[in-house]
């Protein structure tokens, strides 16, 4: 028998790109100072998360990227989240940036999101560990 | 310099994916 899919945890990002991401965008961190997106750091993620009551930065390392069955144009990207690596799989644009450790943005198709976005853009691989978040008080 | 009156200003966890593993215990 067919077996059904593991338990993970999906969640569907809107199938546009938020404007936000547009190379130019200003960016309030937590502790109100202003930066354009293409110019954060990861320490910004992390201070701002430490400000922060209710969120807490999680590391999410990349553990699979596929093609989604919905469109050419989305990819699915599974995710290990936190210190008990709980599997959650996100479906997205190819050109969607996520924020990796150390590195910055990085997205499915780079071309693609430095053409759209004019945001400098890295290829997202398996293995990356990106900055995700989580509520503080979840457990 | 940024100019914070004539663009619109994003907070900085939009840009974060929000992914809250589901507890299953």
């Amino acid at each position: 028998a067919p077996s059904a899919p593991p338990p993970t945890s999906s969640t569907v990002v809107p199938p546009s790109l938020p404007p936000y991401f547009i190379k130019g965008s200003i960016i309030q961190l937590a502790d109100g100072e202003l930066k354009r997106v293409e110019d954060l750091k990861t320490e910004d993620f992390i201070q701002s998360a430490e400000i922060s009551s209710e969120l807490k930065i999680d590391s999410s390392t990349v553990e699979r990227i596929e093609g989604s069955h919905t469109s050419p144009n989305f990819a699915v990207v599974q995710f290990s989240v936190g210190e008990h690596r709980a599997q959650v799989s996100v479906e997205v644009l190819v050109e969607y940036p996520f924020f990796v450790f150390g590195q910055g943005w990085s997205s499915c198709c780079p071309d693609r999101t430095t053409q759209l976005l004019e945001l400098p853009c890295t290829k997202l691989s398996v293995g990356d560990v990106c900055i995700s978040l989580t509520l503080k008080n979840l457990r | 310099n940024v100019e914070p009156r004539s663009v619109p200003v994003f907070p900085w966890h939009s840009l974060v994916p929000f992914l809250a593993p589901t507890q299953s215990d």
